[in-house]
């Protein structure tokens, strides 16, 4: 399954 | 973290408190855009959905986040409690608040559904919640541009405000040539956009309230 995305910035 | 990106956070962070210290100190709110509190208070919650998944950055992510939906949130509140303890500023604020917002709701969902990381909630959330801050400030500019009211919207807000959205180019500089040629071109294009209108605001500002200072001081 594909990675979830992680937006690390705000 | 680079330092870009934490400066860029904590200016962030200080323009709200700035904006939450001017509502609460002075009665002059008629210079604030309503509608551009409410846009970023939309685009906070519809960002950060994500904390709701547990799947958590950081200690640091996952507060700073709380604080930005929580603070904008509040700042909203507050404007719409001065309907009550300060009904003529209150109707002032809300008269030269013309700009219709719906093009800027409808605009933006359409853009999350052409740039996308994935067809999925959180991620068009997430895209629509980007391209909605890049033009969250126009009800702001507009109003600032027909009336030039903006006693209680000071240098320090619109500078900490204008500072963020610079020292996130950098941020982003320094992270391309640091983590493997990574770059995310949402948050890139569309941040660039916003820093672009905010180098408006600026300019505005400077000419109708720094220069027209001179010709209303008694």
């Amino acid at each position: 399954s594909e990675e979830d995305i992680l937006h690390d910035e705000l | 973290m680079n330092p870009f990106r934490i400066l860029g956070d904590l200016s962030h962070l200080t323009s709200i408190l700035i904006l939450i210290h001017n509502i609460k100190t002075t009665r002059y709110i008629e210079g604030i855009s309503f509608k551009t509190q409410t846009l970023y208070a939309l685009v906070f919650i519809t960002r950060y959905l994500d904390l709701l998944t547990f799947h958590w950055v950081s200690l640091y992510n996952a507060l700073m986040k709380i604080f930005f939906i929580v603070s904008t949130a509040y700042i909203v509140v507050l404007l719409q409690g001065s309907k009550r303890t300060n009904t003529i500023a209150y109707n002032e604020m809300l008269m030269h608040d013309t700009f219709k917002i719906q093009h800027l709701l409808i605009g933006s969902a359409l853009m999350s559904v052409f740039f996308h990381h994935k067809f999925t909630f959180l991620e068009l959330a997430w895209s629509f919640s980007v391209w909605l801050e890049s033009v969250a400030i126009l009800p702001q500019l507009y109003m600032l541009s027909k009336g030039g009211k903006t006693r209680s919207l000071t240098v320090h807000y619109i500078f900490a405000m204008g500072l963020y959205r610079a020292l996130y180019i950098p941020n982003w500089i320094w992270r391309y040539s640091t983590e493997d040629k990574k770059l995310d071109k949402i948050a890139f294009f569309a941040g660039l956009l916003q820093t672009l209108l905010y180098s408006d605001f600026f300019y505005i500002y400077y000419t109708k309230v720094i220069r027209g200072k001179g010709f209303k001081l008694p």
